[in-house]
C-alpha cells in the first residue's frame, strides 16, 4: 500500500504544478512530502506544530521521493503533504496569508491533482465558486469542462455563470411553502466560449 | 461507473418521492438560497453512509426527517435512494446497477438496503471502497469547506491522497 | 453596566424583528434571552452544550425581560442570546440546518439589529455577501443604504453589483508584480432601483 | 465619529505609501481576487491594536510587512495610519481629529502612536471604547467571517451585544 501512496503522490505532484498553470496563469506551485519532525526543533519552532494554515512553519524535513524503508519504519514521525503555491509576480510565503480566492483556487488545484492521478467515479462540488472573481471562475469551469470526460461532476451553485458549464442542468425552487422542487434540463454542450473579454 | 440516480422521500425538505436522473458530465445544480440544493447534497453524503449529524448540518441523526412545512405535514421517516450505474463492473458485483439506500425513522432506527436486501453500514462502505470512494468522501465537498484543503495540516492532506491511491 | 445591557438587548431584539421582515420577507425572527443551565439538565441534552449551531437544544431558561436580580446573582449560570428565525413557509428549527445564505442574511439581520440599537461609528464588511443570490444581495443593499446616515460602511467585494451601493468607490488592482494600487471615485448617489426584475 | 483615511506602508501588498480617504456613507471596495482588498482590512484591525496574528491572517505578527515580489525588495517594517474625525467630539480629547498608527520591524518590535506622541496599546484601547468600538472589534467583519454570529455559542452573541452596550 505504500507503493500505491508513492505513486500517487508522484502523479498528483506533476499534476499539480500542470494544473496550477492553468488556474494561476503565470504561477507556480508544487507539492511537497514532509516529516513532521517531533523533539526540541518543533518546540522551538513555536506554534509551527499548533496552527494549521500556513505550514511552512512545520519543523519538518524534505522527503524527496518516498524513502520507502523510514515512512514504512518512523512510525513515530506523522508525514504531511506541504502544498506550495506562487501566484504570478508575488513571492513564496505562507498559504494563510493567501486571499480568500487564491485559497479556493488552490484547494481546487491540489483536488484536480489528486483526481487526475485517481478519479473517482463521481464528484460533488457544492459552491465552490463562492469566493472567486468571474475570471477565475471561468479558468475553473474551463479546467472542469477539459476533465469531465473522466468522472462525473455535479455541481452546486447559485450562479448563473457556472449553469454555462452544464451538459444537465437541474432547477430547484421552493414555492414559498418549503417544499423543494427540482426541474430537470438536458443540454446541447459546445466547446463553450466561456470567457469572451 | 457513475451516480444515475437520486431517490429523496421525507428527507429534509423533500417530503413527496423526489427523484432526479442524472447523466456522466457535468450536472449543474441550480437555485436560489434556500431552495435545496445542499440538501441534495447531504442526501448523496448521507445515502452513502455520512455517521455524523453534523456533516448534514444537523444535532441529531433524525434532524434530516421532513420536520413539517406550512400545509404539509412532518413526516415519520426520511429514505434516500443511490443508483449507482455498474456497467463497467468497477463494482465487483453481478449487477449493471447498484441501488444502495437508508432509512431513518424519529426513534433514531434505520437500515441500509442494496438492491433490496438489508445490509450493514460496513457492506456499504465495502462496496464504495471498490471504487475509490473512501469512507472519507473527499470527492464530496460541501458547501463552505472547499478551503479546508489550504487550512488543514499536511498530515490531513496525505489522508486525502492516501484514501485516493 | 446590567441596565446599560439589557436596554441595548431589548432594543436589538425589537430591531431584529423588524430587520427580518426586510431581509427574509413574509419570514419571522426573534432574539431570546437564555440562562444556560448546568446540572443534570444540561447532561440529558446531549451535545446541545458542545455543538455551536442549531442552539435550540441548549438546555436553558427564557429569561423573558431580564431578571436584573438574577443576572446580576447567579453568576453561575451563563447567559446567552438565542436566535430564532422562521423563513416565508418553513417551520421554525435548528439554526444548523438553514441554507448558507439564510445563515449569511440570519447574521446580517443580528448585526443590523445591535447596530440599530448602538451604532458604532463604523463597519467593514468583507465579502459578506458571498452566499447571497442576487435578490438576498439587493435585499441587503437596500437595507444597507436606508441605514447608511447613520454609521459609515466600508464594504470589500469581488461583485459588481454590490458597488451599486456605493456613495464612493476604491478599485484595487495588482498588477501581476506583487504591489497593490489603490483609484478611488466618487460616485453621485441617486435613490438606487437597485432590484428591476 | 468616522474613519476619515488610512494610509499604508510597507504593510502586506502595500510596499510603498499609499493612502486612502473615506467619506461618511457607503465606501465600497473592489477587485479581483488576491488584488489587495482583505489587506486593507486586516491595516484597519491591526492599526486598531489586533493582538492575534492569525486575525490578520499571520503566523507571526511580522508576517505582515512586504515580503518582497518580483522586482521589489522586502520592506524592513510596516507602517499603518488610521486618522479619525473627531468633530462630534464623540472622543474625549481636545483634537478634531484623532490619528492612530502602528509600526512593527523585522524583529518583532513596535510601537502605537497618538497623534504623532507614543502611546501604549491601552491608551488606543481606551480611545476606541469611547467611541464603542470594543476590544473585539465585532464592527468589523472579516472575510468568510459573516457566519460566525450563526454558528457561534449564545454567550458570544452575548458578548457581542455588552460590547455595544
Ligand atoms: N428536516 C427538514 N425539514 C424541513 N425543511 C428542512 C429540513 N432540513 C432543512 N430544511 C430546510 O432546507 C433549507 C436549506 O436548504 P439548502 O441548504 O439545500 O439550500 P440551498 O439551496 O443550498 O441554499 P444556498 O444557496 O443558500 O446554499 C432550509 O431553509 C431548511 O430550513
Ligand atoms: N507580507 C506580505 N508581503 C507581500 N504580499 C503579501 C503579504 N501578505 C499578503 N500578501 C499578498 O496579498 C495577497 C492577498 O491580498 P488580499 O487578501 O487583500 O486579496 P483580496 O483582494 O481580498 O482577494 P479576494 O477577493 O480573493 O479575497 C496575497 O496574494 C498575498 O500573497
Ligand atoms: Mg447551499
Ligand atoms: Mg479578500
Amino acid at each position: 500500500i505504500r507503493d500505491a501512496f508513492d505513486e500517487t503522490f508522484q502523479a498528483a505532484a506533476r499534476n499539480f504544478e500542470e494544473v496550477v498553470g492553468q488556474l494561476f496563469p503565470g504561477g507556480r506551485g508544487r507539492l511537497r512530502l514532509i516529516r513532521e519532525d517531533s523533539g526540541p526543533r518543533s518546540v522551538l519552532g513555536g506554534d509551527g506544530g499548533r496552527s494549521s494554515a500556513g505550514d511552512v512553519d512545520v519543523p519538518a524535513t524534505d522527503v524527496d521521493g518516498v524513502d520507502q524503508e523510514a515512512v514504512g519504519h518512523d512510525a513515530e514521525a506523522a508525514y504531511g503533504v506541504e502544498i506550495e503555491i506562487t501566484p504570478a509576480g508575488k513571492a513564496t510565503r505562507r498559504l494563510s496569508l493567501l486571499s480568500g480566492g487564491e485559497k479556493s483556487m488552490t484547494a481546487l488545484a491540489f483536488l484536480f491533482a489528486v483526481f487526475l492521478a485517481r478519479p473517482c467515479p463521481f464528484y460533488i462540488l457544492d459552491e465552490v465558486e463562492a469566493a472567486l472573481d468571474d475570471s477565475n471562475i471561468d479558468r475553473f469551469l474551463s479546467l472542469l469542462r477539459r476533465v469531465s470526460d473522466r468522472a462525473q461532476f455535479v455541481v452546486v451553485t447559485h450562479q448563473r455563470r457556472t449553469m454555462e458549464a452544464a451538459d444537465c442542468l437541474y432547477g430547484v425552487s421552493m414555492a414559498g411553502n418549503g417544499v423543494s422542487k427540482v426541474i430537470s434540463r438536458r443540454l446541447p454542450q459546445e466547446p463553450p466560449a466561456l470567457s469572451a473579454a | 461507473m457513475y451516480l444515475k440516480s437520486l431517490t429523496l422521500k421525507g428527507f429534509k425538505s423533500f417530503p413527496d418521492r423526489t427523484r432526479l436522473d442524472f447523466t456522466p458530465g457535468v450536472s449543474v445544480i441550480v437555485g436560489p438560497n434556500g431552495s435545496g440544493k445542499s440538501n441534495v447534497t447531504d442526501a448523496v453524503l448521507w445515502a452513502l453512509g455520512e455517521q455524523s449529524p453534523l456533516a448534514v448540518r444537523g444535532q441529531s441523526m433524525q434532524d434530516v426527517i421532513f420536520a413539517g412545512a406550512h400545509g404539509q405535514q412532518a413526516r415519520a421517516e426520511a429514505l434516500v435512494e443511490v443508483v449507482l450505474d455498474n456497467s463497467d463492473g468497477a463494482i465487483d458485483l453481478p449487477a449493471s446497477e447498484i441501488s444502495i439506500s437508508r432509512r431513518i425513522d424519529r426513534s433514531g432506527e434505520g437500515e441500509y438496503r442494496m438492491n433490496g436486501a438489508r445490509c450493514r453500514l460496513t457492506d456499504v462502505l465495502e462496496v464504495l471502497s471498490d471504487t475509490g470512494l473512501g469512507r472519507e468522501m473527499h470527492s464530496v465537498v460541501s458547501q463552505g469547506r472547499v478551503e479546508a484543503i489550504v487550512t488543514s495540516k499536511p498530515r490531513d492532506r496525505k489522508m486525502l491522497i492516501e484514501e485516493a491511491a
